[in-house]
């Protein structure tokens, strides 16, 4: 589920 | 990390040292928006609320960290240090035409109705129009001096790499986030206009003037 993870981007 | 990722990040990296170098060595804010200035300082604000609860790498912090920081300073040497030299008579874009559209539209589109969430999201849609304000600047001027021109390309570069990265990471990694994903897309084609009076005119040495 991609809500679950961090934004891992700038 | 990819290569396009870190070469998008350390333009984006640039583009903010050239603008601190402009103004510092010049002592003048000289043809810079102070709105897209003070829209870039909300966009890291909003975006990195997530110092406090997520750490992801010490590279993530520290850019974090100083993208919050000289934007936070940009604004202040333009409307406090600087004030003087603020050409705010040819900054006249609306910012609040860009402020309350992306607000609702990160209320309406968005990948989870939470609080960070949200801002994340709303960071995402004002940084891809934040610009507007600046390139309005330049066309109701008609020119721009060569160093904010290069400011201009780095900053409009660093979103079109990000593009390169999305590509690399759908494909190698099967990760992609629609929402940064589209509003990168606008933000890069909102500077074509600019990449290419600045390939055609700034890289043969010839001062940025639109045309009559």
């Amino acid at each position: 589920d991609e809500t679950e993870e961090a934004h891992d981007e700038l | 990390m990819n290569i396009f990722r870190l070469a998008g990040d350390l333009s984006h990296l640039a583009a903010i040292i050239i603008l601190l170098i402009k103004i510092w060595k010049t002592r003048s804010c000289a043809g810079i928006s102070g709105r897209s200035q003070v829209l870039f300082a909300i966009v890291f604000i909003t975006r990195y609320l997530d110092l406090f609860t997520n750490f992801i790498s010490a590279y993530n912090t520290a850019m974090k960290v100083f993208f919050l920081g000289s934007s936070i300073g940009t604004v202040y040497l333009m409307y406090l240090k600087f004030k003087a030299t603020y050409d705010h008579n040819h900054d006249t874009f609306r910012i609040e035409f860009l402020l309350l559209p992306t607000a609702l539209l990160s209320l309406v589109l968005n990948h989870e109705f939470s609080v960070m969430e949200i801002l994340w999201t709303f960071s995402i849609y004002l940084e891809s129009v934040a610009i507007l304000p600046q390139l309005f600047m330049v066309s109701k001027t008609g020119e721009a001096e060569s160093i904010t021109s290069h400011y201009l390309f780095a900053l409009g570069s660093y979103r079109g790499l990000y593009i390169l990265n999305w590509i690399y990471r759908y494909y190698f990694e099967g990760f992609y986030d629609i929402i940064a994903i589209v509003a990168g897309c606008v933000q890069t084609i909102l500077y074509c206009d600019f990449f290419y009076l600045y390939i055609t005119k700034v890289l043969k040495g010839k001062k940025l003037q639109l045309p009559a």
